[in-house]
């Protein structure tokens, strides 16, 4: 399986993904707000994935995003830590989630 | 010089130092804010000193973090992201950092 392969598998297979690094404080803030909303999750650890450099390079060419936290919701990209929050301050967050069938 | 030695010289010589990482959003929120405040101040990062983790480590060493940003002001240690956000909150950063003679 290609690294771009991987990363779609992982995003049609999972009502909520998050591309992510384990040291990343951006993305253990998103990691905490997706908990405290109580949504059920795919966090996939780029650092610690073999091919995570492609991975990240597949979400680049995909998405046009480079950056981690890479948020999917329901098979759509989000976006990045700030877009996930802005999202939940307009209350747009929850319902996205619901219809994912992750909340 | 070891990475100890040239550690503690920037934090010697440097009203504000601020031990960090170029792709790092936490070190990029601390460098907007003192940005904001308008203080000066030494960025040193890490990712592209050639003996960066040995600083990061030799910072670990010396003040039980080893994490970035790793903020110092007039020589004393502030911490992180979090630590320097709160001193603004509490209305204690900007008098460090007039007493360090940085603002
Ligand atoms: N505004 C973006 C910032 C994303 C960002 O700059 N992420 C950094 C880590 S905090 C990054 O991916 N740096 C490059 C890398 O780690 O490969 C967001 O809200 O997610
Ligand atoms: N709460 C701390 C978080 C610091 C943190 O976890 N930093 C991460 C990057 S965001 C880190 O240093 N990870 C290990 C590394 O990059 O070596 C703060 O406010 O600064
Ligand atoms: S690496 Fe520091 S916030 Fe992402």
């Amino acid at each position: 399986m290609t690294a771009m392969e991987k990363v779609k598998e992982l995003v049609e297979s999972n009502g909520l993904v998050v591309f992510s690094k384990t040291w990343c404080s951006y993305c253990i803030r998103v990691r905490d707000l997706f908990n405290e909303i109580g949504a059920k999750g795919k966090f996939v650890q780029l650092d610690e994935e073999e091919d995570g450099e492609d991975m990240q390079f597949a979400l680049l060419e995909w998405t046009g995003q480079r950056t981690v936290p890479n948020v999917f919701i329901g098979g759509e990209h989000v976006g990045g830590c700030d877009d996930t929050v802005r999202k939940h301050r307009r209350e747009e967050l929850i319902p996205m989630l619901e219809s994912a069938g992750v909340l």
